[in-house]
C-alpha cells in the first residue's frame, strides 16, 4: 500500500 | 489540504501574531514565558530541517519561513531587547524545560516511522511541540492573572492542534492507509494538556471578563 505522508502538514 | 488543517494553521499563524503584537506594539512579555518560546523554537528547527529540501508549496515554504522566523525573534526580543526583557518575569518562569529535551529525544530514538535523521528529528518535534507549553501552563497558575493577549495567545495556541486532529480524522476517512498513531497521540497528549486552561477560559470569557 502506498505509504502516506504528513510531511505536507506544518 | 482541507478545512480543518487551515483552520488549524490559521490559527496557529493568529496565534503567533498575537504574541508578536503583544511583545513588538507594547513592549511587554509579562506573562509569557520564555522557556515555552525556547522549546518551541527547537521545535520549528527540528520540524522544518527539510524546508530547504523538500518542496511541498509555496503556502507550505511560507508558513515554516514565518514559524521559524517568529519562535526565534520571540526569543530574541524576550532575552536580549531591553524594554522587553525588563516585564520578563524570571523568577516566576522556573520550570526545567531542558529537563523535556532529553526524554523526548530518548523517546524519537525509540519510537519513531522510519529510523533516519530527519525522521528522528521530526518525531522529536512532535513529542516535544506536546509538552513545550508546560512552563507557560506553570508560569500561568503562578502568576494568577493575565492580560488578555497573553490568554488569546495561549487559547489560539492550544487551538490549532485540536483543528489538526479534526484534519487527521478527516484524512483517515478520505485518504487509504493514512494511519500515524505517533502523530495522532503526541497531538492528543498536546490538547489534552491544555484541557483546564480551556476550562477556566471558557469561564471567564462567557463571564466577560480577563483570564484569571
Amino acid at each position: 500500500p502506498t505509504s502516506t505522508t504528513l510531511k505536507d502538514e506544518l | 489540504m482541507n478545512i480543518f488543517r487551515l483552520a488549524g494553521d490559521m490559527t496557529h499563524l493568529a496565534s503567533v501574531l498575537v504574541l508578536l503584537l503583544k511583545i513588538h506594539t507594547i513592549k511587554s512579555c509579562a506573562g509569557v514565558s520564555l522557556r515555552t518560546q525556547e522549546l518551541y523554537a527547537i521545535v520549528f528547527a527540528t520540524r522544518y530541517l527539510d524546508i530547504f529540501t523538500s518542496f511541498v508549496s509555496v503556502y507550505n515554504t511560507f508558513m515554516k519561513l514565518v514559524f521559524l522566523g517568529s519562535s526565534f525573534s520571540i526569543v530574541w526580543y524576550m532575552r536580549y531587547h531591553k524594554a522587553v526583557h525588563r516585564t520578563y518575569d524570571r523568577e516566576q518562569d522556573t520550570f526545567r524545560h531542558w529537563f523535556l529535551v532529553l526524554p523526548c529525544l530518548v523517546l524519537a530514538l525509540l519510537i519513531h516511522e522510519k529510523f533516519t535523521f530527519l525522521e528522528v528529528l521530526w518525531t522529536f518535534s512532535l513529542y516535544l511541540e506536546a509538552v513545550a507549553i508546560l512552563p507557560q501552563l506553570v508560569l500561568l497558575q503562578r502568576t494568577r492573572n493575565i492580560d488578555n493577549l497573553t490568554g488569546q495567545y495561549i487559547f489560539l495556541l492550544g487551538g490549532y492542534r485540536g483543528l489538526y486532529i479534526l484534519n487527521w480524522i478527516y484524512r483517515y476517512f478520505t485518504e487509504p492507509h493514512f494511519v500515524h498513531w505517533i502523530t495522532w497521540i503526541a497531538g492528543l497528549v498536546q490538547t489534552l494538556l491544555y484541557a483546564d486552561f480551556f476550562y477556566y477560559y471558557f469561564l471567564r470569557f462567557i463571564g466577560g471578563r480577563g483570564v484569571e
